[in-house]
């Protein structure tokens, strides 16, 4: 697997 | 100035609106390394400027660069940017591809 699958997903904001 | 990538292009958005209206995810450390943009809120500075879009992955604010920011940083950034009252404008380099 590539190591990039691994990091988690990123929150989300509203600015 | 800016990162010389051949896709990017610089966005002016003008603080015509009490908000900025843009959600954004992705910073260091995730998926999504730059931040991108996911909504684009109706009546907002960002949508009365017509030009920015979602999925447009924001590169530098105002010349400040987001590369290894994590997500509240760069969110912080931009959220100051658009507080700043010296400047009627946020200044976007932003591209289409990851």
């Amino acid at each position: 697997r590539e190591k990039r699958l691994t990091l988690p997903p990123s929150e989300i904001t509203l600015l | 100035p800016g990162l010389l990538e051949p896709t990017s292009c610089l966005i002016r958005v003008s603080k015509s609106a009490p908000t900025l209206g843009i959600a954004i995810e992705g910073g260091a450390n995730t998926r999504q390394p730059l931040p991108r943009i996911v909504t684009i809120q109706r009546g907002g500075s960002a949508h009365n400027c017509g030009k920015l879009k979602v999925g447009h992955v924001i590169l530098e604010v105002n010349g400040t660069g987001l590369r290894g920011k994590e997500h509240r940083e760069a969110a912080r950034i931009i959220a100051e940017a658009f507080k700043l009252k010296e400047k009627d404008y946020i200044d976007f380099l932003v591209t289409e591809f990851n």
